[in-house]
């Protein structure tokens, strides 16, 4: 653990906590993309099943918990509690599209040939595009509420501290795993254009909107 | 044998 990925995990949790508090706090998932978020769902099932298998640290565990109940909590109030509010017209990026070549992707780079690090490996690979139906929808709806801006740019932050957190620890441990780096900064890039508008517009007071 | 990885982070 270095003071990088920290706060890479703070910043993600930041992030999906911020999400259900402006669900909640609103009554609304209005301009929140549910295809995005089903995408994190089955990334972190998918990644998180190791929780039966695999003992890392208390911490791990317990984060790894919150984000598999958070990610839960929050379709359950996209898609029952509040599924009027749901914004389903400019929800329409095709997710077969993230889906299949992710799974394709896993068999074909993999560390090793076992189900869970397939499993793994595809989680890597979906979450590195998940964000994208998140992302059209803000430029087909061309804007976005500040709370939203908030929540993407703490889940953008999130990957890019990853980034140095793993420049760190090639450094101090020799740790080097390049599917996640390479994924990591596929992630990262996504969100660049974001976090441009974010720097000159939501930071000096103005609502995300798109010219 | 099959090695298996441990994937300490999140």
């Amino acid at each position: 653990m270095n003071i990088f990925r920290l706060c890479g995990d703070l910043s993600h949790l930041l992030a999906i906590l911020l999400l259900l508090f402006k669900i909640w706090k609103t009554r609304s998932c209005a301009g929140i993309s549910g295809k995005t978020q089903l995408l994190f769902t089955i990334v972190y099932t998918a990644r998180y099943l190791d929780l039966f298998t695999s003992f890392v640290s208390v911490y791990n565990s317990v984060m790894k918990i919150v984000f598999l109940t958070a990610s839960y909590g929050t379709l359950y109030l996209m898609f029952y509690k509040f599924k009027p509010t749901y914004d389903h017209n400019h929800d329409s990026f095709r997710i077969l599209y993230l889906i299949v070549p992710a799974l394709v992707l896993s068999f074909i780079i993999v560390h090793v040939y076992t189900v869970m690090e397939i499993l793994w490996t595809f989680s890597i690979y979906l979450e590195a595009v998940a964000i994208m139906p998140q992302l059209f929808m803000v430029s087909r709806t061309g804007e976005a509420e500040t709370i939203t801006s908030h929540y993407l740019f703490a889940l953008g932050s999130y990957r890019a501290l990853y980034i140095l957190n793993w420049i760190y620890r090639y450094y101090t441990e020799d740790f080097l795993d390049w599917i996640t780096i390479m994924a990591g900064i596929v992630q990262t890039i996504l969100y660049c254009d974001f976090f441009y508008l974010y720097i000159t517009k939501v930071l000096k007071g103005k609502r995300l909107s798109l010219p | 044998p099959v090695t298996e990885i441990d994937h300490d982070e999140l």
